[in-house]
């Protein structure tokens, strides 16, 4: 209040523009929900399970200071440097997935046969940044 | 075109190798023209032809009461969102129902007397791999229980796998029969399972193409012991058995519930003194934002 007495023309404080640049950023890197049926694809005459499908995905911004906390390497903070104080030709480190699950699948091959197979990595559980 | 050191065993297939396969296909270590090997579904998801899966030549429909099973053991096998199961008995990734792919009339000389429902089958193994390892290996027979009320039976089952016959004819000559005697109720079965897995396991680890299995299966009610026309009539209610193979695919593509992964990124921080001044560096302004926080 002080400064505003000696000199009425000084900026007022905007307080919530203040504070927003010490939230989280509001689009981090996060998993995202994603779920289709081998319907939609025209599977579903070969995939006889299971019906849907929950691959995910990742999406959203590295924030500066990944640390451990994404499971990062210490190489993504090296690219984040660069990109703010060499090179913001280097492109920032990106949310990818950094674990997944398995995927239990029932298909008819072309000669009738009926396979049940387990395959790995097919759905996305855990973000990073890298 | 340059495969780092690091990974000899990761092969990039040369763009001017076969452009039927795709353009980049990281193949399995020590698998050459792994695209035909890849499962089918991976086979079509990695095919770049746009829609090409709409496209696909039609399928021969199996038999209803061999998709019925093999529906069912994948329930017992995974949730219902498709998540595979972790129990003790499940070691297998991987099941193939295989359905015979010829049937041969038994030869006059070799006709086993008393024969009423025998038949010579060819298992075609082309889509087992040299990765996936035999487990256990099944003759599943189905058969319509309306044909009989519910009684016991008695059957008994010979089996003789033959040896590739060398003129090429589709069905050589018997080898090594091993007879199962089975006893069941009819009304809390519909399926019958025969243990062949000794009986396989040499010629799947040799990675032989295709299978002969020459099958006798007679079975009479217990209680009409000589009334054998009866169990001509369950003999002619038999459809010809499918092939079960549990196997344990060891591709990198199978999911392999013991294999453990690598110990996490983060672990590696600890004893990085580097990675100390970056977050150092990397904070320093977020370091007095924090403080402001912590005091907010």
């Amino acid at each position: 209040d002080e400064d505003v007495k000696e000199n009425p023309s000084a900026p007022t404080y905007n307080l919530s523009e203040y504070f927003k640049q010490f939230l989280f950023p509001q689009n981090e890197c996060e998993l995202h929900n994603f779920r289709l049926s081998f319907s939609q694809l025209k599977w579903d005459k070969w995939i006889i399970a299971p019906h849907r499908y929950s691959p995910q995905y990742c999406k959203g911004d590295c924030p500066r200071v990944v640390g451990h906390r994404y499971g990062s390497p210490v190489h993504t903070m090296v690219q984040n440097i660069i990109y703010e104080k060499l090179d913001d030709s280097v492109p920032r480190p990106s949310c990818i997935p950094a674990e997944y699950s398995p995927l239990s699948v029932l298909t008819i091959e072309p000669d009738g046969s009926i396979v049940y197979k387990e395959y790995e990595d097919m759905i996305a559980t855990k973000c990073t940044c890298r | 075109e340059a495969v780092s050191e690091r990974t000899p065993e990761l092969l990039l297939i040369p763009e001017d190798e076969s452009p039927v396969l795709p353009p980049v296909l990281l193949l399995p270590p020590g698998v050459r023209n792994g695209y035909a090997l890849l499962p089918p579904l991976l086979k079509v998801l990695s095919d770049q032809r746009p829609h090409s899966w709409e496209g696909e030549s039609p399928r021969l429909q199996p038999d209803s009461r061999a998709l019925r099973y093999m529906k069912r053991l994948y329930k017992m096998s995974a949730t219902k969102e498709g998540i595979p199961k972790a129990n003790k008995s499940h070691l297998y990734n991987t099941v193939w129902l295989l359905t015979p792919c010829a049937e041969c009339k038994h030869h006059p000389k070799d006709q086993i007397k008393e024969d009423l429902h025998s038949v010579d089958l060819l298992f075609n193994l082309d889509r087992v791999t040299a990765l996936e390892h035999l487990l256990k290996s099944v003759l599943l027979y189905s058969f319509d229980r309306s044909v009989f009320s519910s009684s016991a039976i008695t059957c008994t089952c010979h089996v003789a796998v033959k040896e590739n016959d060398p003129s090429g004819q589709v069905c050589p000559n018997v080898l090594q029969p091993i007879t199962f005697n089975l006893h069941f109720e009819i009304r809390r079965h519909k399926w019958i399972e025969i243990d062949v897995t000794s009986f396989l396991q040499p010629l799947i680890a040799s990675n032989k193409r295709s299978i002969h299995i020459a099958v006798n299966f007679t079975c009479l009610k217990d209680d009409q012991h000589h009334n054998s026309n009866l169990g001509n009539s369950f003999n002619m209610a038999l459809v010809p058995p499918s092939l079960l193979l549990y196997l344990n695919d060891t591709s990198e593509q199978a999911y392999r519930r013991w294999h453990r992964r690598k110990n996490p990124v983060w672990s590696r921080w600890r004893n990085n003194p580097l990675a100390d001044s970056l977050e150092e560096m990397g904070t320093e302004n977020m370091q007095y934002k924090r403080a402001s926080r912590h005091r907010r």
